[in-house]
């Protein structure tokens, strides 16, 4: 049986939020090591890594590794139910049809609880190779957060482009061009402010805005993001969940035949 | 024209 109690219970909500646009159902697979799921988009262009550890957990026990199937926008409306400084907790049966979700207020005077439908779900679990990345860019998440979203009233993909100047972001549309670029900054009041940019060697790669924009509605989990660039790789967006785990979305590139 | 891969192109799987 799965058991985990989440005392900032938001922050299950706001991992839901990022990722529910993406994927319509998914496996989370239950471990000792914690609560994650892999999936891909309908399209099989992105696919979202996501691990909460057993340590980021008041309480969580797992007796054996198992999945369950689950509709996101469902859960999502479950979620949704949960105030934002209420306790989650989660219970699941290996085997079991249903999960239960639990809500409970700070002051315990409100607890509410969920009982959502389970669903069978055939899904490949890809293996992620370790890469060595040419370039590695880490910024506000808001400021990428605004970067995807102007680009993407321009044009439909982005050129990401890493060179010693700094990172480039640029689209072109019917209506015309536009070029961002972001240079190392680490004179900043707070480390969360900085941009910093490490290079091996330059790399330019071509994305579809659409999922980039997607991607960003993760960045209430986190105050930065890092970006990690290949040539001829999927492209790695990562927030980090504090004291948790991460939300890692790769996207293929779109490269020239 | 660019041509948009799928993460099946560069992951296999596990």
């Amino acid at each position: 049986m799965l058991e985990l109690r989440l005392v900032q219970g938001s922050l299950l909500k706001k991992v839901l939020e990022s990722i529910k646009d993406l994927v319509n159902d998914a496996n989370f697979d239950c471990s000792a090591t914690g609560f994650s799921l892999q999936a891909m988009d309908s399209s099989h262009v992105a696919l979202v890594s996501l691990l909460l550890r057993s340590e980021g957990f008041e309480h969580y026990r797992c007796d054996k590794n198992f999945s369950m199937g689950m509709n996101l926008g469902n859960m999502s409306k479950m979620l949704k139910c949960a105030g934002n400084d209420d306790i989650i907790t989660i219970k699941g049966d290996d085997g079991g049809d249903t999960i239960t979700f639990m809500f409970e207020s700070p002051s315990q005077d409100k607890i509410a609880d969920f009982e959502m439908k389970l669903m069978d779900i055939d899904s490949e679990h890809l293996g992620i190779p370790e890469a060595e990345y040419h370039a590695i860019v880490r910024m506000p998440s808001a400021e990428f957060a605004r970067i995807c979203k102007d680009l993407s009233s321009i044009g439909d993909t982005v050129i990401i482009s890493v060179t010693k100047e700094g990172v480039k972001f640029s689209t072109k549309g019917d209506i015309g061009t536009a070029n961002i670029v972001c240079r190392q900054n680490t004179t900043v009041d707070k480390p969360e402010e900085a941009t910093i940019i490490e290079m091996q060697e330059p790399v330019s790669l071509t994305f579809a805005l659409r999922y980039m924009n997607s991607f960003t509605k993760a960045s209430p989990l986190s105050n930065t993001v890092t970006i990690s660039l290949s040539s001829e790789l999927p492209v790695v967006v990562e927030y980090k969940i504090a004291e948790m785990g991460y939300i890692r979305y790769y996207l293929a590139p779109k490269i020239e035949d | 024209v660019n041509q948009q891969r799928q993460i099946t192109n560069f992951f296999s799987p596990s």
